[in-house]
């Protein structure tokens, strides 16, 4: 898959998962918010990076 | 419950690297 985002814009993306943080830390590690969130965090380094790619690795298994 | 913060304090940092590396 190759990436979809132009630079500016998957910065603006990543900046918008990274602002869920705060929140997600006071949840459960269980709650679906953060199912939900990293989910779309991993669409968002496809759509910013193309897959497969090391980042898309190195965050799957962190 | 403590490695669930630990995990996403690591993916913060690793964010902000791509941040960084889409700067370039």
């Amino acid at each position: 898959i190759p990436p979809s985002l132009s630079s500016s814009q998957a910065i603006e993306l990543i900046k918008k998962q990274m602002e869920q943080i705060d929140k997600l830390l006071q949840l459960h590690c269980d709650d679906p918010e953060v199912r939900k969130w990293d989910n779309l965090t991993e669409q968002v380094i496809i759509r910013a990076f193309g897959k497969p790619h090391d980042n898309l690795d190195v965050y799957s298994s962190a | 419950q403590n490695s669930f913060i630990k995990t996403l304090h690591n993916k913060r940092s690793l964010l902000e690297g791509f941040i960084e590396q889409l700067k370039i």
